[in-house]
C-alpha cells in the first residue's frame, strides 16, 4: 500500500473519468 | 476496529459496525467518487491539458486531485463556528470531530481554508489558482516534464495577470497565492499518511 492514490482507487476513477477523452490518443 | 471516518468526502463520519471492512471502503469510495470525476472534468477544461499525454494526464490527476479537493471544498471548513460540513450536508464540531479521532491534519485543513479564504479570491481567480495546483511538473512520474512545466508557466503567468488586475493595490496576494502550493503539498503528505493507516487498518 505504498501508493495512496492507488490505494483509493483513484486511478481508475481517474481513467474512467478521461476514458471518453482518450480512447483514440496514443500514449 | 476504527468506528470513524472523519473526512467530509463522507456523508457522515459514522461507520455502521456491523459492515465489514471492505464494505466501508465501498461507501467510501461511492462518496467521493463523483468528487474526483469533477476534479477531471476540471482538468479537461484547462487549455492544453488534454494536449498532454495520457500518462502525464493521469499522473498530475492521481497526485493533484486532493490538492485540488482541497481548494474546491475550502468551505467546508467553517473557522469562525468551528465546524465541517459533510457531503450529506450535516456540520460537525471540531470538538466531535476530535473526538473521534481527528488530529494534526484537521487543524491545518483549518489554517489553510482561513488563510485561504482571507484572500477573498474571485470564483475565477479560485479556478486559475486551481489549475495551477494541478498542473505541477514536479509530481513524481511525469514522462514530459517539458510540457508540463510550458502549461504549468502559460498557467501562472495567467494567475499572476488576473491577480494583478483585480487587486492593484494588494502586491502579495500573488505571492501569497504561490506559497499556498507548497502548504497544500504538506497537506497532501498528511492525508497519504492517514490513507496508509486506514487502509491497513479499516
Amino acid at each position: 500500500f505504498s501508493d495512496p492514490a492507488s490505494n483509493l482507487g483513484l486511478e481508475d476513477i481517474i481513467r474512467k473519468a478521461l476514458m471518453g477523452n482518450m480512447e483514440d490518443r496514443p500514449e | 476496529n476504527r468506528m470513524y471516518l472523519v473526512c467530509p468526502m463522507n456523508t457522515s463520519p459514522y461507520v455502521d459496525p456491523q459492515k465489514s471492512g471492505h464494505s466501508i471502503w465501498e461507501d467510501f469510495s461511492m462518496s467521493f467518487t463523483p468528487a474526483v470525476r469533477e476534479v477531471v472534468e476540471f482538468a479537461k477544461r484547462i487549455p492544453g491539458f488534454q494536449d498532454l499525454s495520457q500518462h502525464d494526464q493521469v499522473s498530475l490527476l492521481k497526485a493533484g486531485t486532493f490538492e485540488v479537493l482541497v481548494v474546491r471544498f475550502v468551505s467546508l471548513f467553517d473557522v469562525k463556528e468551528r465546524t465541517v460540513t459533510f457531503l450529506s450536508g450535516k456540520k460537525y464540531s471540531v470538538e466531535a470531530l476530535r473526538s473521534m479521532g481527528a488530529g494534526d491534519l484537521l487543524n491545518s485543513m483549518f489554517d489553510f481554508s482561513e488563510k485561504l479564504l482571507a484572500l477573498n479570491l474571485s470564483e475565477e481567480e479560485m479556478s486559475l489558482f486551481t489549475a495551477v495546483v494541478l498542473v505541477s511538473a514536479d509530481r513524481s512520474g511525469i514522462e514530459n516534464v517539458n510540457s508540463v512545466e510550458a502549461l504549468q508557466e502559460t498557467l501562472i503567468r495567467a494567475l499572476r495577470s488576473l491577480v494583478t488586475k483585480n487587486h492593484p493595490n494588494e502586491a502579495t496576494i500573488f505571492t501569497k497565492l504561490l506559497l499556498k502550493l507548497p502548504d497544500l503539498r504538506s497537506l497532501n503528505n498528511m492525508h497519504s499518511e492517514q490513507l496508509l493507516a486506514f487502509k491497513v487498518h479499516p
